[in-house]
């Protein structure tokens, strides 16, 4: 454990939070991509199976349940609870044409052929693109509210400072997971265009718009 | 490929 792995994790942590209380206080998930959500539930819980073969640490362990059931609790206010405010009008991603081919890939590139192996790579794939039906939600609607810039800027940064926990790790212990790395490169990529649009108006205190 | 390694990131 290193720092930024731990920063990393808690920057995970507030964005799965934000996203929950954001819905919660304002009874609405306007403006969320449902199909993100269920990505990431699915991300989730194919990468944790090795919560019933495996015990590391009490914190891996406690983090795993807190991420997996927020990502179900998230999910089951988007598409329950508060499913008359729910946008699916502009929540229109195929998501097929990810979890097809990422699925694909999972079979043909991994460390091991074998199920909980092939179902981990999955889900490492699978959370690099899984953030797309939000961002092409927001680039449909031309808007975000700032609490879901936030979400999404603590979710972007996770896996950035999961770079340099990889770093460090090479460096320190010599550890080196190329499936990890390549697909946390790519997801990393995916923000930066947002990153950009967030630190030149959102924190400026500006709403988070894209031109017409 | 090599083998699977023990999954102690999140």
């Amino acid at each position: 454990m290193n720092v930024f792995r731990l920063t990393g994790d808690l920057s995970h942590l507030a964005a799965i939070i934000i996203l929950l209380l954001k819905i919660w206080k304002s009874r609405s998930c306007a403006g969320i991509s449902g199909k993100s959500q269920i990505l990431f539930a699915l991300v989730f819980t194919t990468r944790y199976l090795d919560l019933l073969t495996s015990f590391i640490s009490l914190y891996n362990t406690s983090m795993k349940i807190i991420y997996v059931g927020c990502a179900y609790a998230t999910v089951y206010l988007i598409y329950a609870k508060f499913r008359a405010t729910y946008d699916g009008n502009h929540d229109t991603f195929r998501v097929e044409f990810l979890v097809v081919p990422v699925g694909g890939l999972a079979f043909l590139v991994n460390h091991d052929f074998s199920p909980l192996e092939i179902l981990w790579t999955f889900s490492i794939y699978l959370e690099s693109v899984a953030i797309l039906p939000q961002l092409f939600m927001i680039s449909k609607t031309g808007e975000a509210e700032t609490i879901t810039t936030h979400y999404l800027f603590c979710l972007g940064v996770y896996r950035a400072l999961y770079l340099f926990n990889w770093i460090w790790r090479f460096y320190f212990e010599g550890f080196f997971d190329m499936i990890a790395i390549v697909a946390g490169v790519v997801q990393t990529i995916l923000y930066c265009d947002f990153f950009y649009l967030y630190i030149t108006k959102v924190l400026k205190g500006k709403k988070l718009s894209l031109p017409a | 490929d090599d083998d699977a390694v023990p999954k102690d990131e999140l």
